[in-house]
């Protein structure tokens, strides 16, 4: 059994060692719940998204939950402080995650964090594309491929006129750099469930 | 095929936020 959970989407990385596996995962679970629900609020919100068949909603929230959590909790890693604040709101240094056993996945997340903040993305830009990554979120289960499809590129059209207004001379290098976001985030997604297999439950 | 998604819960949390709506929606 492992000692330590790194995820900011938990109160605290330490773990007791006594506590039955169960019990540490359900804690963990209740910890991530509301923010998992968030993200099923905002999808509602998304226009064309309650069109989609129940099935396909629920695949892409499936699919799509941990990269839109990445876009949403993004601040949470701080590179000009070098630390990870958890939602308890106790902050972590990134040395110490290191020395719990958070590597690669922990690196990558906080190059993708400074990277998006550095594209200064207004509210509505960031809303836009949340949206667009939620919808573009692996579409393997997806029964009715057309209709995401076709969501996909409304979306993501209405993302590129939003940067195009906003991003006077950079509009364009923004645009293409929030696009090329969308395979750094199903990368990081990858690694991401590579880490919670690795986590056994025991009960 | 182990599915994270399920393992964490996740697919039972999404489908209740999301059926809340539908019982929010007036008759």
């Amino acid at each position: 059994s492992r000692a330590y959970l790194v995820c900011p989407m938990n109160t605290s990385p330490y773990v007791d060692p006594n506590k039955p596996s169960q019990e540490i995962w359900e804690e963990f679970s209740m910890s991530f719940t509301p923010a998992v629900r968030e993200v099923v609020e905002f999808a509602k919100k998304i226009p064309g998204f309650r069109d989609l068949s129940e099935h396909d909603q629920v695949s892409l929230l499936k699919a799509g939950t941990f990269e839109v959590l990445m876009v949403r909790f993004a601040s949470l890693f701080n590179m000009a402080e070098q630390t990870v604040t958890f939602l308890s709101g106790k902050q972590y240094s990134l040395g110490t995650l290191r020395s719990l056993g958070a590597g690669e996945l922990l690196n990558s997340m906080c190059e993708f964090s400074e990277k998006l903040a550095a594209l200064r993305l207004n509210q509505d830009e960031m809303s836009l594309f949340t949206a667009v990554v939620l919808v573009s979120a692996d579409h393997s289960g997806i029964q009715n491929l057309n209709s995401v499809e076709a969501l996909q590129d409304k979306l993501i059209w209405a993302l590129r006129n939003l940067v195009m207004q906003n991003h006077g001379d950079e509009s364009a290098t923004t645009f293409t750099k929030l696009l090329l976001k969308l395979p750094e985030l199903r990368s990081l997604n990858n690694m991401h469930s590579e880490e919670l297999l690795s986590f056994k439950v025991h009960p | 095929y182990n599915d994270p998604a399920s393992n964490l819960g996740l697919e039972d949390i999404i489908r209740k936020a999301l059926m809340g709506n539908l019982e929010e929606r007036p008759d």
